[in-house]
């Protein structure tokens, strides 16, 4: 873990006699070994360091009695500052139905993410409808079909249209025609690079104007995860980040990089496979888990 | 990348986070840095050209495998058994080998043990008469083993050449989930008298640090013969499989390089490793 790595740091520094500003880069190098094998992307990283050196300088960390320590209390506020304190906060719309669609990467949990978000947004008194707009993977709308079915919510679904544009318009308004009032658009899997794919995004956003457009990302992304959050966001304006597959070991540095290139808010972490398994995310957390 | 003709200190930084940015991970980064040093004294070296051309060897070197063909069993069929973690893309790639063995001349049952997930089946099904491949299933919710069991029997029965084994993605960190695929592995190898002949791990090209970890434990339970790694058609540079090879010297056999049955390579380690340093 980060905190036994600087306490070694700490350690070796002291034989060495006093600490001078210098053995602060000893600290760091630590800093650095562990948010990159946390999968923080490298000029993430880079810029949260240099954050770092600024407080532990400007502290005088170095004069503490147990600088290990004050490095990593500097280093877990930081951190959970970044990953941002807002609770989860839907844009709800003045006159639904409320839009919400769903985008990210083939294989990213986005259609299991929609039946998710359908049974919270249920527990919270709504009564939300399901769009199935992948209308490329095989089986994609069945799936989004059983998934409603075994949470008893409707799925708006064309099983012969090739044109998910079309497909959204006629959902939202099959949507208000059965006054459910919250409509959540499960979209097929695209690279951010494959420009008429993410033309065909921009274009569903134009027609249907969503409250709210949310990146569903797998938390154990590496090194690609700004480039991935960049693109989709500078070509929809996301509103925010879902995380999936957080049930497992990664340590999550997708988070902070995703939410430091975008500052997008982090809404939900999806914590399993089953449709109750969301989470509004929680900064400290995620903030303990990315320090190992 | 590397603009600069002589080689220095801040080339050798430059390398440093091209590697890291690729998903190399940080100890194996600094093993192959160091490697490359020694190359770059032994032959001294003088030109950035050269000291990338050496890197790529470096890392071409350290992912070739002989082992990296698909295994053909003596008696038929030979039975692959696809695992990995959720949406890594394996139901996509059984589609992908299905296809090329079949170019082949192949005969091939696709079994579809991903019992659990909503539409699975259905998914599979639409991806077996999209190659012409048969398929084995049973009713959803029902023990995955048995439907490996049923797809081995029919392919003896019939002179089938291939099984190819989809299953559900699980985390490796579940127990349960876990003994799950064991017992498939062992269920498979009562009906064919020995081991699934390829054992393989689907892993996304996206993932980070945590491919290893997703490696070292299906390794340990179930033994993995090979490594697919799909996505590389996105922007990731599947460098993790570096730190996969160092510490476990499972051998990458294919790459998805897309969505479509044909979107799949055969894995060249000098291909990966000029990928890489893109
Ligand atoms: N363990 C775990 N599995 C998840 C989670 N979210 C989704 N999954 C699983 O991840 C796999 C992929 O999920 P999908 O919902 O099909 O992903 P998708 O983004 O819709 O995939 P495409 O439509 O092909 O792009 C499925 O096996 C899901 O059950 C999660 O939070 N934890
Ligand atoms: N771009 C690209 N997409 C891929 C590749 N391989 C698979 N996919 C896509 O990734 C998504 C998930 O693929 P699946 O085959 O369903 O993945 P899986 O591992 O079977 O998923 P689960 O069974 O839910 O765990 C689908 O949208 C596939 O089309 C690839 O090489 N490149
Ligand atoms: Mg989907
Ligand atoms: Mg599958």
């Amino acid at each position: 873990s980060l905190a036994s790595a600087l306490s070694g740091v700490f350690g070796r520094l002291r034989k060495r006699g006093r600490l001078s500003e210098s053995d602060v880069d000893e600290f760091l190098r630590e800093i650095r070994i562990a948010l990159l094998e946390a999968d923080v992307n490298l000029a993430v990283a880079k810029q949260f360091i240099a954050r770092i050196r600024e407080r532990a300088v400007g502290e005088h960390v170095i004069e503490s009695l147990t600088p290990d320590q004050t490095v990593l209390t500097i280093i877990h506020s930081e951190l959970t500052q970044l990953l941002g304190s807002e609770p989860v906060r839907f844009n709800w719309s003045p006159s639904p139905p409320t839009v919400i669609v769903l985008c990210g990467l083939q294989g990213s949990g986005k259609t299991t993410t929609a039946a998710k978000l359908a049974v919270w947004l249920k527990k919270q008194g709504k009564s939300p409808m399901l769009a199935a707009c992948d209308l490329q993977r095989p089986a994609a709308i069945t799936q989004l079909k059983v998934l409603g079915d075994s949470i008893e919510t409707p799925v708006f679904a064309d099983f012969d249209s090739k044109d998910p544009v079309s497909v959204a318009r006629r959902a939202k308004q099959e949507c208000s025609r059965l006054f459910r009032d919250v409509l959540i658009l499960d979209t097929a899997g695209r690279l951010q690079i494959d420009e008429p794919l993410m033309q065909e995004l921009a274009a569903i956003k134009t027609e249907l104007r969503p409250d709210e457009v949310l990146l569903v990302a797998d938390s154990t992304t590496g090194q690609e995860s700004t480039q991935i959050a960049e693109r989709f966001d500078e070509r929809l304006s996301l509103t925010g980040l879902i995380f999936s597959k957080t049930d497992g070991d990664t340590r999550g540095g997708a988070v902070l990089s995703m939410r430091a290139v975008t500052g997008k808010p982090v809404r939900f972490v999806g914590i399993g496979e089953q449709t109750d398994a969301l989470e509004p995310f929680i900064p400290d957390r995620f903030a303990q888990r990315i320090l190992g | 990348m590397l603009g600069r003709g002589i080689v220095d200190e801040q080339l050798f930084d430059d390398l440093e986070d091209a590697l890291t940015s690729a998903d190399v991970p940080v100890r194996v980064v600094d093993s192959i840095l160091e490697s490359l040093r020694e190359r770059v004294r032994a032959d001294r070296l003088r030109d950035a050209e050269d000291v990338r051309r050496a890197l790529k060897e470096e890392i071409a070197e350290r992912l070739r495998d002989a082992r990296s063909q698909l295994r053909r069993a003596e008696t038929a069929p030979t039975v692959l058994l696809f695992f990995g973690v959720n949406g890594a893309g394996k139901t996509t790639t059984i589609a992908k080998v299905a296809q090329m063995l079949m170019e082949r001349g192949e005969r091939v049952i696709l079994a579809a043990a991903d019992t659990f997930r909503a539409a699975a089946i259905d998914q599979l099904e639409i991806w077996a008469s999209r190659v012409g491949a048969e398929i084995v299933r049973a009713q959803p919710g029902g023990d995955p083993a048995a439907v490996v069991f049923d797809a081995i029997t029919a392919a003896k029965a019939r002179g089938i050449g291939y099984v190819l084994a989809d299953t559900a993605g699980r985390q490796h960190t579940k127990t349960s989930l876990m003994s799950e695929l064991e017992k498939i592995g062992r269920v498979t190898e009562k009906a064919l008298g020995r081991k699934a002949d390829e054992l393989l791990l689907v892993l996304d090209g996206n993932t980070g640090q945590n491919a290893i970890r997703q490696a070292e434990e299906f390794a340990r339970v179930m033994g993995v013969t090979g490594v697919v790694v799909t996505k590389l058609d996105g922007t990731p540079r599947g460098g993790a499989v570096l730190g996969i090879k160092q510490s476990l010297g499972i051998p990458i056999k294919f790459i998805g390089i897309g969505e479509k049955p044909s979107d799949l390579k055969p894995f060249d380690a000098d291909e990966f490793a000029e990928a890489l340093m893109e």
